[in-house]
């Protein structure tokens, strides 16, 4: 099993295991190797959990987040909640190369991305709209919001804090088909 | 949500993460991918693991630098990630989540929980003896 050089990534997504080996075998850096493989998957969308067009939020937009970390020098580039920018993984290396900083989020982020010079794009596609029309259809269902009324687990919002807290523990909506 | 680690033939190491999240989160709302330590860590003393699942879960738990940190201690990569996913069935038995580690020898492993409708992680490898992409799996 120990054999080096080594391309190891989650999912069965191939595609980017591919990118990220080519990447190594053509004399590029292990960053270069994590930054390719994470592309490719933003680019092909790898099962709608990596990039635009998927996982719409309660407003129906994509936001992406994305890390990479050097273990020779323990920089770090992140980006979280970046907004119309497809290239995550490559803003994320950017925020390590080109500032001192280790994360940037939200509106900041995707200003800092397109200063850098990523492209600003609609990250909304066909799919992810019917994604979220049906969970609109479907009484917003499922629900993260909790101790809120109207009662998110049978209506959409807008929501107020309830005056009540429950103790009550939900389960997370997590899965194979929703993930981080 | 991709979590990737990459190790060259001197042993430097990288690890990164890409993703879009839970559907229907709240907006605002962000998981445990760009979180140095939950979604990923990389040490190239040492090696990198990634995490993937429920990040709001996940994240409190830092189980990519828990896995790290497990073989710098000199546990195997294999049961550096039981360890990482024991930490968080601790007090969340049913979480949705599995975690990738790898150390500077090109040994690697994973582990995950297992929950109703996830019984077994699928993930890849790709190294000097495969030479192209390897489907991998491990048991929760």
């Amino acid at each position: 099993q120990a054999a080096l050089p080594l391309v190891i990534n989650t999912w069965p997504f191939k595609i980017a295991t591919d990118a990220a080996w080519r990447s190594l075998q053509s004399g590029g850096s292990v960053l270069d190797a994590v930054e390719k493989g994470c592309t490719q998957c933003e680019v092909s969308q790898c099962d709608g959990s990596v990039g635009y067009g998927g996982s719409p939020d309660e407003r129906g937009e994509t936001t992406l987040d994305a890390m990479i970390m050097n273990g020779d020098t323990m920089e770090v580039g992140a980006v979280a909640d970046l907004r119309r920018v497809k290239n995550a993984i490559g803003v994320a290396r950017a925020v390590m190369e080109r500032t001192s900083h280790t994360l940037l989020v939200g509106e900041s982020a995707s200003v800092f991305a397109e200063n850098m010079g990523f492209a600003a794009e609609d990250l909304t596609t066909n799919k992810s709209l019917n994604i979220f029309s049906e969970w609109l259809k479907g009484n917003c269902q499922p629900n993260y919001r909790k101790n809120v009324l109207p009662d998110p687990s049978k209506q959409c919002g807008p929501y107020q804090p309830q005056a009540l807290v429950t103790d009550k523990q939900l389960r997370g909506h997590a899965n194979v088909h929703s993930h981080d | 949500t991709i979590g990737m680690i990459a190790v060259d033939q001197g042993g430097h190491v990288a690890a990164g993460t890409s993703t879009n999240g839970l559907t229907h989160k709240v907006p605002g709302r962000v998981g445990d991918s760009p979180i140095v330590g939950a979604g990923a860590y990389a040490d190239s003393q040492v090696g990198a693991a990634a995490a993937t699942g429920d990040g709001d879960v996940m994240m409190r738990f830092l189980p990519s630098y828990l896995a790290v940190e497990q073989m710098r201690s000199g546990a195997d990569p294999s049961a550096a990630c039981k360890t990482a996913i024991s930490r968080i069935k601790r007090h969340y038995a049913d979480f949705f989540g599995a975690i990738i580690c790898a150390n500077t020898t090109g040994h690697y492993g994973a582990a995950c929980n297992s929950v109703d409708g996830f019984s077994q992680f699928f993930y890849m490898i790709s190294n000097s003896e495969t030479d192209a992409p390897h489907l991998m799996s491990v048991d929760c």
